[in-house]
């Protein structure tokens, strides 16, 4: 996966992501692409998630996924996941919690309940910071003024260990960017998404930051890829998710 | 060669892409019981998840011979009714609506726990 989010020179923030999945999930030699990413492509949807006929937050899901991978809550803040691998994963805390031990989150119902009950940019990053959680995850948090952006790295079965990086943490001052690698370590030579997409977020320049140039930067390999279900595009200051499905025709990267 | 990506240029011009690349968009009535917010969706595109299914069963056969989903829909209903509300009522609803057996709805919504690894 890829999240990014940029702030334009007025001080509004663009939230955008590609959702990757199916690694290793079947590889068809014919048409080269992944069994299971194809599958989900057809399933994906936007969802509107009202209370009392009036909209509380917007997703993009996987129709029959209850949890949030994407989601924004319009005029407060905009939030995505990204996969963080780790040997000491989320199956570890699968098997805890078969044998008893309920006092960890899911990751993707943990995001559900910050969709639902969050209130604030500051809230819904206290929320995602301090709960502890059943797997490992990046969770990249937006909000709707200038520098509300944050990049959550979380282990898993602690409360106490999330490491916050802010956009101006980040030394770019006008983005931050995610892929699925530990930002304070070099992401691995036979994945590097990082380093070509700042190279395209800098060519872009913060004049040009917007919902199209998010989309260019998101229609860009390796950053496309065959992993590639879609790209979501967010604004939150006027409560505009635009979603897209993605396809990468060869020659492309298998991830 | 990381240093820039594979075709040598960052991509221009691709927004907007063509209208057909646009995905369906529906309403969830979170004011409606967990067993219920779910069944529009998943009835008008219960084809689609059938299909998703479909493919990650032939995957595991290649190793499993059938029997991974044996096990998935003899125990993976046993952690939805651990879950905390409404998310296993959900997942027990969207069983309901599409006649797909509640464990393999649970494979479906704990994938990325799984996949972490």
């Amino acid at each position: 996966c890829t999240s990014v989010i940029v702030e334009d020179t007025s001080g509004v923030l663009y939230h955008a992501r590609n959702l990757d999945f199916g690694l290793f999930l079947g590889w068809d030699f014919m048409n080269h692409t992944w069994l299971v990413t194809e599958a989900l492509r057809p399933i994906v949807v936007e969802l509107d998630y009202q209370r009392q006929g009036k909209t509380l937050f917007r997703g993009v899901n996987f129709v029959g996924y209850v949890g949030i991978l994407t989601a924004m809550k319009p005029n407060l803040f905009s939030l995505t996941m990204d996969e963080r691998f780790n040997l000491n994963g989320g199956f570890i805390g699968i098997i805890e919690w078969l044998l008893g031990d309920h006092s960890t989150t899911w990751m993707g119902f943990l995001t559900r309940q910050v969709m639902e009950n969050a209130t604030s940019y500051t809230v819904a990053q206290k929320m995602l910071a301090t709960t502890k959680l059943l797997a490992p995850a990046y969770f990249i948090l937006g909000g709707n003024k200038s520098g509300e952006a944050c990049v959550i790295t979380r282990d898993r079965g602690s409360n106490t260990d999330a490491d916050i990086w802010t956009m101006a943490d980040s030394g770019n001052e006008w983005f931050i960017l995610e892929t699925n690698y530990d930002h304070w370590k070099k992401p691995p030579f036979f994945d590097d998404r990082r380093t070509p997409a700042i190279k395209c977020l800098n060519q872009m320049g913060q004049k040009n930051a917007s919902v199209s140039g998010l989309f260019n930067l998101l229609s860009t390999q390796p950053n496309l890829n065959k992993l590639t279900t879609y790209t979501a595009l967010m604004q939150v200051n006027i409560n505009k998710m635009e979603t897209y499905l993605q396809y990468c025709s060869d020659p492309c990267w298998p991830w | 060669e990381s240093q820039l990506p594979p075709t040598g240029k960052c991509k221009n011009g691709a927004y907007p892409p063509e209208s057909s690349r646009k995905v369906p968009k529906y309403v969830i009535n979170l004011d409606l019981p967990p067993e219920q917010r779910w069944t529009k969706l998943v009835t008008e595109n219960k084809q689609g998840l059938y299909n998703l299914l479909a493919a990650i069963r032939n995957l595991t056969n290649v190793i499993f011979h059938g029997k991974l989903f044996i096990l998935i829909d003899k125990y993976m209903p046993l952690i939805v009714n651990t879950l905390p509300y409404p998310f296993g009522e959900e997942i027990a609803g969207i069983a309901n609506a599409t006649g797909i057996p509640m464990g393999e709805v649970a494979l479906f919504n704990l994938f990325y726990e799984i996949f972490t690894v």
